[in-house]
């Protein structure tokens, strides 16, 4: 038997709105400890890795390991039909080929119970090694979203330079080059609106915007994002998903043909 | 002009 319940579900419509452009299916993988789902969208360059605690759900039951294969944009679908303010419970039996999701009202006045069918994965897992990243970049979720954004509008890839002193990004095409900078903030008062950057060595990496504004569409489960990077490996985006655990995207870089 | 990568090429299949 599994049993997850959410009194924060809209952190699951959030999720699913975040990966279910960049992933078609993909497995979750539950045991004692919580969710992890691990899948690489189809051309191989992006990663998404989520990793959700036990302890962060209100009630939280897996008495055996349950692999389900989920059709992403299903799942959304069924989702978009929870209130905002819904609790959310996910459940499935040891054996299911389906899933059952359960949404009620704060006030328990309304309870909709929805069952989806679950599919059958042959999904290879990598192993990403541990790795002290050069470059550490902390910054408010809305700012990468706009820079993507803007960016894109210049070209198909964008130059990520980090220095002491902060941030730089940059595009350019045949309608010309655009540069925006971030400091590293003065004071760190309002910590969600905070750039902070802890680098041991100075980086320049290129990576394609297209990923990177598929990856932005977390950007409502977190007032922050940490960009992790180093010469010539993956890039990491991760947003924090509440008390439950983060939600991290993986980029290989673009290098010189 | 740069080149994509693939994530294959950095980690490795367990």
């Amino acid at each position: 038997m599994f049993e997850a319940r959410l009194v924060q579900g809209s952190l699951w419509k959030k999720l699913l709105e975040s990966i279910k452009d960049l992933l078609n299916e993909a497995i979750f993988d539950c045991s004692s400890t919580g969710i992890t789902l691990q899948a690489m969208d189809s051309s191989h360059v992006s990663l998404v890795s989520i990793s959700m605690n036990s302890d962060g759900f209100d009630t939280y039951r897996c008495d055996r390991n349950l692999s389900m294969g989920i059709h992403l944009p299903s799942l959304s679908k069924i989702m978009k039909c929870a209130g905002n303010d819904d609790i959310i419970t996910m459940k499935a039996t040891d054996d299911a080929d389906t899933v059952s999701l359960v949404f009620e009202s704060q006030n328990n006045e309304k309870v909709s119970d929805y069952e989806m069918k679950l599919i059958d994965l042959d999904t290879e897992h990598l192993g990403i090694p541990e790795t002290e990243y050069s470059c550490v970049v902390k910054m408010p979720s809305s700012e990468f979203q706009r820079i993507c954004r803007d960016l894109s509008q210049l070209g198909d890839s964008v130059v990520i330079a980090c220095t002491k002193e902060g941030v730089k990004f940059s595009a350019s095409g045949e309608l010309g080059t655009g540069n925006i900078k971030l400091c590293q903030s003065a004071s760190t008062d309002k910590e969600e609106e905070a750039v902070v950057v802890d680098m041991n060595e100075a980086v320049c990496l290129t990576f394609a915007l297209r990923y990177l504004n598929f990856f932005a569409k977390a950007t409502p489960l977190s007032a922050q994002v940490q960009l992790s990077m180093s010469k010539d490996v993956p890039l990491v985006v991760e947003y924090k998903i509440s008390e439950l655990g983060f939600l991290r995207f993986y980029l290989a870089p673009k290098i010189e043909d | 002009k740069s080149k994509q990568t693939s994530l294959m090429s950095f980690f490795k299949k367990k």
